[in-house]
């Protein structure tokens, strides 16, 4: 209930990090910080954080330093799972390149807790999301830039340098684009829900198989602010299985495929729309939008009495688009039922990576996005994170899953992952994202 | 920078993925435990 707290997702920041320096007051105060598009307030830590380890290690802003602060202090909290950053608001000057914006207000963060920030080699971050998700209504640092007639163009737009050798880590360019940074057109697509960058996207093809889970649209938006590319589980599901990587053995998931399988393939086979199929075998209850857990008796194959949950619902719908998809490919009903066994071996943790083998990443499919009726491709290079050399190397997928319900899901989280390999421009003035191949 | 085209120009840094600060991404996510939920995420 208090206004001023607000939530914004904690990223991955730990995993590849971007980051830029901005300095706060007069005289200027430096500041390493997360240039955000997927959160939009803009806070640093404050000299008077005592409590917090974090702030211990990093740059603090010391208001009694700056002649050009003025006073707020309404509180304001952003939460991100078990803990919060808390502070209060400030005014001060904000400059960033050689851009000032004054009286910028911002988040005094007076305690950051958790060993998250401790180890972050930024200080803070600066949001570029729509004013509609910041905290306390504050006014994003980008909005006063436009407002103030600081920059030409109201659009910025995003270089993440990928190549690994190089130690440039990219660029952000306000007001334009940089030439030098991406080849061809980008292809925009409106911004469809103001708050995060958030646009349509088409379905997603693994090898160039359509998945046929987005084939209807889903959502995504572009943030800079997270390093990995999270989507629905179902579709997450089978890129694992494409890429070798595992996940949990879902027994609910392997149930449903052995009880229900052959009543399925039929109901798709006779033009049914896989998501109501769960909802026909009576798996799942339709409620016109998604499916719902029926939570009734039944009998597993094993004899046992067993509840059919929200989990074998869940399984049900997944299989129901794996299935769907292996049709369209004009598989065997025993290859589409041997295939949807296997995908119950690969179900991912909700938003944790999955490792895979090193030896396999030249062998892995090219993954490829719709969005604004183009494709864009990622390549294994693109979305598999490689640690160590030799045989000590590791290597983890860049593909996380996280389901969101509809309306606003199915949503996909383009990361730096997909804004590596495409120059991403934000164009505020027209309510419009594009992309481009980076170079 | 200034680039007298209207546009000013930020560097980026960048921080490789190691193990060091894997291991601090694994805690982070052991640590947000079941607190985190996608709603909450997404402010619905």
């Amino acid at each position: 209930n208090d206004e001023n707290a607000d939530m914004v997702p904690l990223k991955n920041y730990l995993d590849a990090q971007y980051y830029g320096d901005i300095t706060i007051g007069t005289p200027p105060q430096k500041f390493t910080v997360i240039f955000d598009t997927g959160s939009s307030n803009l806070w640093i830590p404050s000299t008077k954080c005592y409590l917090s380890v974090a702030c211990y290690f990093h740059s603090k802003y010391k208001a009694s330093q700056s002649s050009s602060y003025r006073k707020n202090g309404k509180p304001a909290s952003i939460r991100y799972g078990t803990g919060a950053i808390s502070g209060y608001f400030s005014n001060d000057d904000v400059k960033v390149g050689d851009i000032v914006v004054k009286e910028q207000e911002f988040i005094e963060a007076t305690s950051e807790p958790g060993i998250t920030f401790l180890l972050a080699k930024f200080d803070g971050i600066l949001g570029l999301g729509f004013k509609e998700i910041s905290v306390g209504n504050s006014t994003p640092v980008w909005y006063n830039m436009v407002e103030k007639g600081l920059v030409k163009e109201p659009i910025f737009s995003f270089w993440l340098n990928r190549n690994p050798k190089d130690p440039e880590g990219g660029e952000i360019v306000f007001g334009g684009v940089d030439p030098k940074h991406f080849k061809g057109e980008h292809t925009f697509v409106p911004v469809t829900h103001k708050g995060y960058w958030q646009f349509d996207m088409g379905d997603l093809q693994i090898a160039g198989k359509p998945t046929g889970y987005c084939a209807k649209g889903c959502s995504a938006i572009a943030d800079s602010g997270t390093s990995l590319l999270t989507g629905p589980s179902t579709v997450i599901t089978m890129i694992n299985h494409a890429i070798g990587a595992q996940g949990i053995v879902s027994r609910e998931c392997k149930a449903v495929v052995d009880q229900y399988g052959k009543t399925m393939l039929n109901s798709l086979l006779a033009q049914e729309d896989p998501k109501k199929v769960c909802s026909q075998i009576g798996v799942c209850a339709y409620d016109g939008t998604q499916s719902v857990s029926m939570g009734i008796q039944s009998v597993v194959d094993d004899g046992t009495s067993g509840l059919l949950n929200q989990a074998m619902c869940s399984a049900c719908e997944m299989a129901a688009v794996w299935m769907e998809s292996e049709l369209t490919q004009n598989q065997t009903q025993e290859r589409i039922l041997a295939y949807a066994a296997e995908l119950c071996d690969h179900i991912p943790t909700q938003n944790q990576q999955s490792a895979v083998d090193c030896g396999r990443v030249s062998s892995m499919p090219i993954v490829t996005f719709s969005i604004g009726g183009r494709s864009f491709d990622l390549t294994p290079q693109d979305y598999i994170f490689k640690i160590g050399e030799g045989v000590e190397s590791q290597c983890t997928s860049g593909f996380t899953a996280m389901d969101i319900a509809p309306p606003r899901g199915p949503l996909w989280i383009l990361g730096d992952i997909f804004m590596g390999p495409y120059h991403t421009v934000f164009d505020y003035g027209k309510g419009r994202v594009g992309f481009a191949k980076a170079a | 920078e200034r680039n007298g085209d209207g546009t000013i120009r930020i560097g980026l840094k960048k921080r490789k993925l190691d193990r060091s600060n894997r291991l601090a991404s694994q805690l982070f996510l052991k640590n947000r435990g079941s607190h985190w939920s996608p709603k909450h995420y997404f402010r619905l």
